[in-house]
């Protein structure tokens, strides 16, 4: 269950604006 | 220059495409315990830019699965109340079929972006914490 939740946190942050 | 927060209000995608207006917009959503349209929106944004490179194709099923299991199956969960049960269906098909693609959650996230649009957005921008921040 973590690692399905890691994964899926890493997908999200992957796809947020960076830091201008 | 405009100020940030007036950029914010003039399209979600540009609400979208700045870190702290994320930070706000999200902080709202889960005040209205909606966080989750976000999230479902970058996970496929996410998903869509995962490499199609030999190699990845058990970590991008498995993250077909996860985001399928988190936001799709339960027609309770916020997520899934906003998708129409066709998409929902044919999502469910590319995970049992193991036909992962990257534009399987495509029409999914265009469903979740109008509700975000013609709703919790204007909302947002009517709410305290915009209001108070801007």
């Amino acid at each position: 269950i973590d690692s399905e939740d890691d994964l899926l946190q890493e997908c999200i942050s992957s796809a947020m604006p960076k830091k201008k | 220059p405009t100020p940030p927060y007036l950029r914010w209000a003039e399209s979600l995608h540009s609400l979208l495409d700045d870190q702290d207006g994320i930070h706000l917009f999200r902080m709202f959503l889960k005040q209205e315990a909606c966080a989750d349209l976000l999230d479902f929106w970058f996970a496929c944004s996410g998903f869509r830019k995962l490499e199609t490179a030999e190699g990845n194709d058990e970590k991008r099923l498995k993250l077909a699965k996860a985001i399928y299991k988190k936001y799709v199956l339960d027609n309770n969960a916020i997520v899934s109340r906003q998708i129409k049960p066709a998409t929902k269906s044919f999502i469910k098909d590319c995970v049992m079929k193991l036909h992962i693609d990257p534009a399987m959650f495509d029409q999914a996230q265009t469903e979740i972006q109008t509700t975000m649009e013609e709703n919790t957005y204007p909302l947002f921008l009517k709410s305290d914490i915009y209001l108070k921040h801007a």
